[in-house]
Parts: structure tokens; C-alpha cells; sequence
């Protein structure tokens, strides 16, 4: 690893971050999430912390551009260049600028999040079959106003799931106008447009009107980008136009001909000859993830790496399951430390006293040695537990047949299942604490428990609460006031009102927590926020819907 | 014979990325990237002065130290990256 020259350094460890503008690309809260995770590869082994600011002067400001975008060091179109960042410092120093002449994803495709429908904002399902056919972009097939939808399963025949895409006929973002969608035609300086345009700016933002006259009441929006738009070109935003002829011969989908460069191009017009209008057609993207974890590593005060799997090497390329290289947490403690508090350790075999030398150590040790630990029994090297769920105030944490408690003295167990609650089986599912009279319901499968006290309720079929039989179990339960909760079950969740146990007959619906993800293994409620559970990482939602914070379990909530 | 049977390379209009030749994009490059400073380079033939930036590229990128425009290097230059320079003066 390098540092840059004098290592620069914040001299401060609680950094602000704020996020300027948006790439039309992928929908805010996609953005908002990929740059917590971002910062979060760099708190998870330093003593720094990251806070949003929404407004004011942060540390690092970030912010999308293109070309030319106000500082000496001007980006080149598609590819070749994709992002920068300044060592950490006033002003400009500390910054992130990404270039959004690329197309920004995960790294895997267009993330197209849906809106309106009855999806209740899933992700598009690419491919679906609607009607018999298999669609791999959003069509507006089947409507007659021109809306781009899609499905958001596999099967749009048989499940009838839907939502509708970024398109500017439905929405707009940044601007003035509050997100409002679209009005064609508009007026801009005494012309007329029926699309958005770039007209008027100098940065390649496709924006329009949200009023039918721009001239007297200068409301306006950008264009999300549909995810079927060109990107680059000399028409940026504008869907292919298949067939369309070049160099008078026809073309049904994206050609690289006429280029050197290999890479997948069509026209906007249906005649490329006659109108040179074109752009580069959707791929794969870059994972905004993973380069922006790189620049802020920049912000951070590393210069690049010449190790070719370390975060910091100059060039992108593209890992699924990412962890931060030895050579980068080297890198970055060198200049801020390691994160505070116990490492963890590595289970030790007993030693034998029989086996000690029975004269004295000559020298003092310099670390005591760590008690041996039983790897059953220590939470810190569970992978995912069973449920977590907020009793009494304390997080508990359930795995085969016992549990750990979280409480202000700090991580206690394990303690036996059976102990407490002799009923249950090892394995919960799911388990929330009656707010209003302290019964505990434990859900495992289909079956049900309630513990009051120790007097017991159960097991009883969970169809008993009105959960349908589809309903093979429980994964999480978020309270809904005092006296309902959510039973969450794959994307679905139901209403339960507790005194009844009873769900609303009307009440399923699929996930609407914007920003977390929609195959989460486990929900709870936790000092007011809500926590969404995937694998070894959870999403914390505050009481205003914002995730605010993505972390481990291990090391945030167990403080391992 | 994955090319087209007839190669026509056009000019298309707005393109940023303009075709160049590879001794264009790696000059182009070495000096964007700190490898090779301005001041060094007026005047000389690129043969005889990026031969050691080209090395030092080279290393750092992990690549084998030719010193020459081989086709790992190019492939090198053209994949995308972070415009932060590698070397700095």
C-alpha cells in the first residue's frame, strides 16, 4: 500500500460524508446504500465513523459528473476513467467525483427498482414472460400509455407481479419540482420539446419541463435514465431504435461494427445514416460499491496499491462477495489504527497442566493469554443466528437451542433454550415480545408458542392466525404500534393484531422498506429502529424510513 | 474469427473516445498517470523516453517489465480505472 506524500490524514475520526447529486442511473436509495456500504469497508477496521450531512460542508463531498465537471481533471466518456478522489484536506481534498458518462450498477446489470404497481417496489425481474414471451428489459407491451413496466418475478403470466420503471413519463429527480413527472411538450426559450433534452446545460443532463411552459414557471426535473437508454453518444438517454439501418444494411439489436474498440453500439433513429444519432448500448455497469469504496479510500488518505487483488490497485474489476484486502486494512490502520476493542480469537486447545514446565518463565509475557473458548459457545463465531428479537429492553440473540443476551453489562451466555421456555424446539424462527402485556411468542415452522411466564399456549398451527397455508414459516416480526406487528415471511409480510391473534384479512403485502434488501432472513425491532437481517449483515431502518446505518452483526450488535 | 468479414471503422459523432494509435494511447496515458512528467518528454522520439516509464508502469500493474508496447500492456492501458495518478512528482 502507499499513503500520499506526508500522509495525509483527516485529523479527526468522525468523518461527514454528503452526497450532492445523483446519477440517472440507479434510483437514490440504491446510490444512498451502495455509499454506506462503501464507507462502512473502511469504519469496520479503523476507529472512524461516517455521518451524512444533507446539507452544509462535509468532508467528503461527493458528487456524479461528466467531462468537464469543475475541477482541472476533466473524465473521458464511457469507460477509460471512472471515478476520482482527492487525499484529505479543505476544500476540494477530501472529495469524490465519479463519472457519469459510465453506467452505474452493481456491477452485475441494470438494478431497476420499480415504482407504483402492485410490487410495492421490488426490483425488476430480468427476464420475465408476459404473455408468452420473454422480455430481459422493461416494455411498455400491453399498455397503451406508453408506460415502461416490468415484472418483478420470474413469471408475470402466472404471478401478475408488476411495477413500473424509471421513465421521465412517471417521474423526474433534482431539480425544483419535487419529483413531478414530465409534461410534453414543453416550452424552453420559445421552443417547443416533446422530450427531455440537454438544451440549456452544459453538463449532458437530460432534463425537462414539469409544467407545459418552462419560460414562466421554471419548474424542471432530470430524466431518470430508462434502463433500456443509450449511454454516452450523441444521444444519452434515448432507447435504441431496432431495426435501424447503418451503412444501408439492417440491424435487429446492438452491433460493434464500425468501431475499433470492440464495444456494443446502436442508433436512436431508425436510420443511422441519415441522422448520426447513436449511443453505446446497456452492460453490465460498474459496481458504484466497489469504486466508490476505492475513491474513499482515496478521501481517506491512500494512494494506490501495486497488489492486484487489493482494493487500492488502480484498475476496476468486478468481485461478488468483496472483503477488503490484508494489504488495504494495513494501508489504512497505518494511518488511523485498528478498530477499538477485542479481536477475535481463535479457539485454543485446553493445555494440559501435566505438560507445563514446572520452572519459571524467564521473561514477563507480554500478552495473557486468551482463555480457551468453546466455539459453541461463543457467539461471536456464529455466521447467522436463528432469529434476533428485542426482550425486555435486552437484544437476544437465538442459535440451535440457545441464546445470548445483550444488555448493558455487556454479552451474556450461552444460556439454554430449554431453561427458560422448555417447550420450544432448537430451532426459532421468529420471536417477539407483547409490548402491552410481556407474553412472548415464538414462531418455529409452522407452529407457534406463547409464553406467559412460564405458563404456556401451544404449539398451534400459525394458519390458526390467519397466515395461509403457502406459509412455511415465520422469518421475522417488526411491532406496528403496541398492539400489532408484521409477520414478515420471504418478500411478503402480514398484519397481526395481537389481542386477536388475528391477521388483517387484507393486510399481505410485499416488502416496502425502501433501501433494504427483499430476501432478508430476519427482521426485529431494536431501540425504535428496525433492523433487517441478511446473512452476517443487518440494515438499520430509523422511525423515518431512511436506512441510516448498514453493518455486521457480529461486530456491531455483538460487539465482537 | 470473431471479426467481421468486412472491418468499415467509422468516425462517430460526439465520441470522446476517439481512435488512436497505441503509441498515442500510451503516451497519453504514462503522462496521465504521473509515469512520464511533461518536461521529459518535449522533444524526444517516444521510443527512446517511455521505455522506463513503460517499465515502471509495467511493474506496478504487475505486468512482465518489457519496456515494450506489448499486448498486455495495451490491454492494461484501455482497461477502465480510477483517474487518480499512480505516480506523482
Amino acid at each position: 500500500y502507499q499513503t500520499f506524500t506526508g500522509d495525509l490524514k483527516w485529523d479527526h475520526h468522525d468523518v461527514t460524508y454528503r452526497i450532492l447529486n445523483y446519477s440517472p442511473d440507479m434510483e437514490e436509495s440504491l446510490i444512498d446504500d451502495a455509499f454506506a456500504r462503501a464507507f462502512k469497508v473502511w469504519s469496520d477496521v479503523t476507529p472512524l465513523t461516517f455521518t451524512r450531512l444533507y446539507d452544509g460542508t462535509a468532508d467528503i463531498m461527493i458528487s456524479f459528473g461528466r467531462a468537464d465537471h469543475g475541477d482541472p481533471y476533466p473524465f473521458d466518456g464511457k469507460d477509460g476513467l471512472l471515478a476520482h478522489a482527492y487525499p484529505p484536506g479543505e476544500g476540494v481534498q477530501g472529495d469524490a467525483h465519479f463519472d457519469d458518462d459510465e453506467y452505474w450498477t452493481l456491477g452485475t446489470g441494470p438494478v431497476v427498482k420499480t415504482r407504483y404497481g402492485n410490487a410495492e417496489g421490488a426490483l425488476c425481474h430480468f427476464p420475465f414472460v408476459f404473455e408468452g414471451k420473454s422480455y430481459s428489459s422493461c416494455t411498455s407491451e400491453g399498455r397503451t400509455d406508453n408506460l415502461p413496466w416490468c415484472a418483478t418475478t420470474a413469471d408475470y403470466d402466472n404471478d401478475k407481479k408488476y411495477g413500473f420503471c424509471p421513465s421521465e413519463l412517471l417521474y423526474t429527480f433534482g431539480g425544483n419540482a419535487n419529483g413531478a413527472e414530465c409534461v410534453f411538450p414543453f416550452i424552453f426559450l420559445g421552443e417547443t420539446y416533446n422530450g427531455c433534452t440537454t438544451e440549456g446545460r452544459n453538463d449532458g443532463y437530460r432534463w425537462c419541463a414539469t409544467t407545459n411552459d418552462f419560460d414562466m414557471d421554471k419548474k424542471y426535473g432530470f430524466c431518470p435514465s430508462r434502463d433500456t437508454a443509450v449511454i454516452g453518444g450523441n444521444s444519452e438517454g434515448e432507447p435504441c431504435s431496432f431495426p435501424f439501418v447503418f451503412l444501408g444494411k439492417k440491424y435487429y439489436s446492438c452491433t460493434s461494427e464500425g468501431r475499433g474498440d470492440g464495444k456494443l453500439w446502436c442508433a436512436t433513429t431508425n436510420d443511422y445514416d441519415q441522422d448520426k444519432k447513436w449511443g453505446f448500448c446497456p452492460d453490465r455497469g460498474y459496481s458504484l460499491f466497489l469504486v466508490a469504496a476505492h475513491e474513499f479510500g482515496h478521501a481517506l488518505g491512500l494512494d494506490h496499491s501495486n497488489i492486484q487483488d487489493a482494493l487500492m490497485f488502480p484498475m476496476y474489476s468486478y468481485v461478488e462477495k468483496f472483503s477488503l484486502h490484508k494489504d488495504d486494512i494495513e494501508g489504512i490502520q497505518y494511518l488511523y489504527g485498528p478498530k477499538p476493542g477485542p479481536n477475535p480469537t481463535p479457539p485454543q486447545s485446553t493445555p494440559d497442566p501435566s505438560k507445563q514446565p514446572d520452572t519459571p518463565a524467564t521473561t514477563a509475557p507480554t500478552t495473557t493469554t486468551p482463555a480457551p473458548i468453546d466455539p459453541s459457545k461463543d457467539a461471536c463465531k456464529v455466521d447467522k443466528f436463528d432469529t434476533i428479537t428485542e426482550i425486555d429492553g435486552d437484544l437476544h440473540f437465538f442459535k440451535d437451542g440457545q441464546y445470548w443476551r445483550m444488555s448493558n453489562k455487556g454479552l451474556q451466555g450461552p444460556f439454554f433454550l430449554s431453561e427458560r421456555w422448555p417447550a420450544l424446539p432448537a430451532v426459532v424462527d421468529a420471536a417477539f415480545q407483547d409490548q402491552l402485556n410481556k407474553k412472548m411468542y415464538f414462531f418455529s415452522g409452522t407452529r407457534f408458542w406463547v409464553y406467559t411466564g412460564q405458563s404456556l399456549l401451544g404449539p398451534r398451527g400459525i394458519d390458526k392466525l390467519g397466515l395461509p397455508k403457502s406459509v412455511s414459516r415465520v422469518e421475522g416480526v417488526l411491532h406496528k404500534g403496541k398492539d400489532k406487528v408484521l409477520l414478515f415471511s420471504g418478500e411478503n409480510y402480514w398484519r397481526l393484531v395481537v389481542k386477536d391473534q388475528m391477521v388483517d384479512k387484507m393486510a399481505v403485502t410485499n416488502v416496502v422498506f425502501g433501501g433494504v434488501p427483499s430476501d432478508v432472513t430476519d427482521v426485529f425491532l431494536y431501540k425504535r429502529n428496525m433492523y433487517f437481517v441478511r446473512e452476517r449483515f443487518y440494515w438499520r431502518m430509523n422511525v423515518n424510513k431512511q436506512v441510516d446505518r448498514v453493518g455486521y452483526v457480529k461486530y456491531d450488535l455483538l460487539q465482537c | 474469427w470473431c471479426l467481421p468479414l468486412s472491418s468499415v471503422f467509422v468516425t462517430f459523432p460526439g465520441d470522446i473516445l476517439k481512435n488512436v494509435t497505441d503509441e498515442e494511447l500510451a503516451d497519453r496515458y504514462l503522462k496521465r498517470f504521473g509515469y512520464m512528467e511533461e518536461l521529459q518528454r518535449s522533444g524526444i522520439q517516444f521510443q527512446g523516453s517511455s521505455s522506463k516509464a513503460l517499465m515502471k508502469m509495467q511493474r506496478q500493474m504487475g505486468l512482465e517489465e518489457t519496456g515494450l508496447l506489448d499486448k498486455p500492456t495495451m490491454a492494461a492501458m484501455k482497461h477502465p480505472r480510477c483517474g487518480v495518478p499512480d505516480v506523482r512528482s
